[in-house]
């Protein structure tokens, strides 16, 4: 069982920094989508109005339904990111495109948004792994304890 | 390249620039996405996702102000605290949870403490009810309901006050947080001290749902209950474990 326990951990480690890169480039990806349809009259409020209509999910989509969502802990913190700017994702992140967002036209924005979308599914695909594989060794845990009972107790 | 968000931050903390503060906030916002999605977790449907955004970019806002470059830490790590903090601070002065619901709590508590000081144990859910009077049923029905109004909605609901919600006081596995781990240390132990004396039922809900990390889902099935049982015995197990913490 710690064995068990100690490889899903390293998942969750691995699940967790997916996510957390995956929300900021969804952070970022709408942000750019919304000031391309302000830049051509679609949208009236400024980006800093506006951020919680752009920065909220979708209320549901189809995620009520979908087996896999059920409550579970987390924690809202920080994961540990190893090697942080040798990564692809870090080059994408790292750019301040809104530190001169006045400076560039359309079609910058919407390259810099297509580069944005391409890492995005990789790491959404690489998350949707890690999280079959997270989720198979929670069942294998859940197993033992339902057979063997709680040997010893992992509350410290 | 990042070194124009380190210009940003001179910028703004040399002259207060408020464009070179406006791209910090877009810059960042996307942390408040992150922690909003994750507080938002087991909250009940009634609480909208745009609004702890929006207590969330206050609480970024916030951090953009006080954060102090030249003192090297990292600006992630400060902001996300602030965010989560100006979220659940908002969480808890919303009257949001019914007010009947939320006199149910209370008596069940109350009934609990003083059942759990009589018989120094966590009481059944039988010598609960009949404590309290009611039909067995009435008292699981109601339990039900409080746990569908969401996990962390729990806790809010008991100490309006502000007590430490139980997301914050439980060991996180990931050990991200070296200095919040150290100055939690006293309360872990307390907290486990706490759980390992619940009835066993508890003590596994709780193990599971916070130390093995479980859904709702799983534990139900290693429990051999609905995923809503799961959710009853972790309302009454969060606030037997209030009682014992708050003696
Ligand atoms: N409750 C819950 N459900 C989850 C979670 N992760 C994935 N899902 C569900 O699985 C679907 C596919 O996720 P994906 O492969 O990452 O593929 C996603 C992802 O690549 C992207 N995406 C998701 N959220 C955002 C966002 O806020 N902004 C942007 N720009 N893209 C997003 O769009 C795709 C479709 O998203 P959805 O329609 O929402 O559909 C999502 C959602 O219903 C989770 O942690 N919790
Ligand atoms: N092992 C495993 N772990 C999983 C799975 N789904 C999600 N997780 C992990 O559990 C956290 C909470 O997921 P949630 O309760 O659905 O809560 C989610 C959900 O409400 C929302 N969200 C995230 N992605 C999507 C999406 O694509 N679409 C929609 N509609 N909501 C999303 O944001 C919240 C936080 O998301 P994250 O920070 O990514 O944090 C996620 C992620 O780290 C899974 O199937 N298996």
């Amino acid at each position: 069982l710690t064995e068990l326990r100690e490889r899903r951990r390293m998942a969750d480690e691995v699940e967790n920094e997916l996510s957390f890169y995956r929300r900021m480039l969804h952070g970022r990806i709408d942000l750019l989508r919304f000031e391309l349809r302000r830049r051509r009259g679609e949208e009236r409020r400024s980006l800093i109005e506006a951020l919680p209509h752009i920065l909220a999910d979708a209320p549901g989509g189809n995620a009520e339904s979908s087996a896999s969502h059920r409550p579970r802990h987390v924690v809202a913190d920080l994961p540990p990111l190893p090697d942080v700017g040798k990564r692809e994702v870090d080059q994408v992140l790292g750019t301040d495109i809104f530190a001169r967002l006045d400076e560039i036209d359309e079609t910058e924005i919407e390259r810099a948004i297509a580069g944005l979308i391409e890492v995005e599914e990789r790491i959404s695909e690489q998350r949707r792994r890690v999280q079959a594989v997270a989720d198979r060794l929670a069942k294998a845990v859940a197993d033992r304890y339902r057979h063997e009972g709680e040997s010893d107790s992992v509350v410290r | 390249a990042p070194d124009e968000v380190a210009g940003l931050w001179e910028r703004f903390k040399a002259t207060g620039d408020e464009r070179a503060r406006e791209g910090l906030i877009l810059h960042y916002s996307p942390l408040v996405k992150f922690v909003a999605g994750r507080v938002g977790v087991g909250l009940p449907r009634n609480v909208d996702q745009a609004d702890l955004v929006s207590y969330g970019i206050f609480g970024l806002i916030d951090a953009i102000d006080k954060f102090e470059p030249e003192r090297g830490f990292k600006f992630e790590t400060y902001a996300i605290n602030r965010i989560k903090g100006a979220i659940l601070d908002e969480l808890r002065a919303l009257d949001w949870v019914p007010r009947s619901v939320r006199a149910r709590a209370r008596e069940i508590e109350r009934s609990m403490a003083e059942l759990e000081h009589r018989l120094q144990r966590t009481p059944t859910d039988e010598e609960l009810a009949d404590h309290m009077g009611i039909p067995l049923e009435d008292l699981q029905d109601a339990l039900a309901e409080i746990s569908t109004l969401g996990l962390v909605a729990l806790d809010e609901m008991l100490s309006p006050e502000g007590g430490a919600a139980m997301v914050d006081l439980v060991p996180d596995p990931r050990g991200t947080n070296p200095e919040a781990a150290f100055q939690a240390e006293e309360t872990r132990r307390i907290l486990a001290d706490a759980i390992n004396r619940l009835p066993d039922r508890e003590r596994l809900v709780l193990t599971l749902y916070y130390y093995e990390g479980l859904t709702l889902a799983e534990i139900g099935e290693v429990l051999g209950v609905t995923e809503s049982r799961v959710c009853q015995i972790h309302a009454k197990s969060v606030m037997s474990l209030r009682n014992r913490i708050g003696e």
